[in-house]
């Protein structure tokens, strides 16, 4: 519009995706440093179907009173181009109105993957048929989720909880203290092991390289977060101290080749502890984020 | 890591059921080729580098 060359072109609305709405959230510093993600959950406020247009529904699609929201993280790559991932999605009903909670737990830990300077986090959220094809049902035309609170109130306006561990107090810490004797109360961390190859009888004159190498262990325990927890997640059991990162061990091994022995190169992946750290047992293993 | 884990592994990785034979007389007298000793080095390496990266 600054330049004299350009000229504006007015456009107007021909059709209007009314049951796709894109939540943006500023993320910086809300996570607070040296901070676990525990879980990210995404308040909607359903309101309620008026009574005429419920009747209505009602009598020309009698066996059909449900719609399908998705919830998906929108990430806008360095080339411009659109990338969404299934976060969470599941059946909402008209007869229902209020808050509604959906675990966004995944796009919180994609966004976290982003180089930095990050975007905001993008959340995109639609509202489906139930099922797809005839009959037809008009029910996700209904469901509306408010935007923002009546007046400028900011009731009902989406919400983002995010819930986090401090790592300080609840994660692991690193190196043990070779100078301080391991008892019940050591706090979890990673300790040296040295694995004797040349000790092993069925390594002899098959193991050429290494002698023998450091695995580490992790050893020690975690604290555990005050109960209750403001979520509940089936089948969580107690955080412990496990190996978070590895690191593979390559090895030289003799092998007989046309009768006579060749040395040849194996790489064993998962072989040496990199890193300790205090997860919960049986929560799901984040997803890595991909190019 | 057990000494078992340890075998078990390379094994599997090896696609061997069983530990080969071999004679200490073969073994004491082979020469790690040069090639064979740079692919072992660039592996450690890589590994090491791996590790100063972080998550």
């Amino acid at each position: 519009r600054f330049s004299q060359e350009f000229r504006e072109v007015a456009g107007r609305w021909l059709a209007s995706e009314a049951s796709t709405h894109l939540l943006v959230f500023s993320m910086e510093r809300r996570l607070p440093p040296n901070s676990e993600l525990v879980r990210a959950v995404l308040r909607l406020f359903q309101e309620p179907v008026p009574r005429a247009a419920l009747r209505r529904h009602e009598r020309l699609s009698p066996h059909s009173a449900r719609a399908r929201v998705t919830i998906e993280w929108l990430h806008v790559r360095d080339d411009s181009s659109n990338r969404t991932s299934l976060v969470d999605s599941r059946l909402v009903s008209l007869h229902e109105s209020g808050w509604k909670a959906f675990d966004v737990t995944e796009a919180v830990t994609f966004w976290q993957q982003l180089s930095r300077p990050r975007e905001p986090l993008l959340l995109q959220v639609t509202v489906q048929r139930e099922h797809l094809g005839p009959p037809a049902s008009g029910a996700h035309k209904l469901v509306r989720f408010a935007s923002q609170g009546p007046a400028g109130t900011g009731q009902g306006e989406p919400q983002l909880e995010l819930h986090t561990l401090d790592l300080g107090a609840y994660g692991a810490q690193g190196d043990c203290d070779p100078e301080v004797p391991l008892t019940e109360a050591t706090r979890c961390c990673r300790q040296e092991v040295y694995i004797d190859l040349r000790g092993m009888k069925w390594a002899e004159n098959w193991v050429l390289e290494p002698p023998g190498f450091l695995a580490y262990e992790c050893v020690g325990t975690c604290q555990q977060p005050p109960q209750p927890l403001p979520f509940k997640w089936p089948f969580l059991g107690p955080r412990q101290c496990v190996a978070s990162e590895t690191a593979s061990l390559p090895v030289i091994v003799s092998m007989k080749e046309g009768g006579r022995p060749r040395p040849q190169v194996v790489s064993l992946p998962n072989m040496r502890v990199q890193k300790c750290s205090c997860s919960w047992d049986g929560a799901p293993v984040p997803r890595k984020l991909e190019p | 890591l057990s000494g078992e884990q340890i075998r078990g592994r390379l094994l599997q990785q090896l696609h061997l059921s069983e530990v080969p034979v071999l004679d200490e007389g073969d073994v004491g007298e082979l020469v790690t080729p040069a090639h064979v000793m740079a692919q072992y080095v660039a592996l450690l390496q890589r590994s090491h580098r791996a590790r100063s990266r972080g998550k």
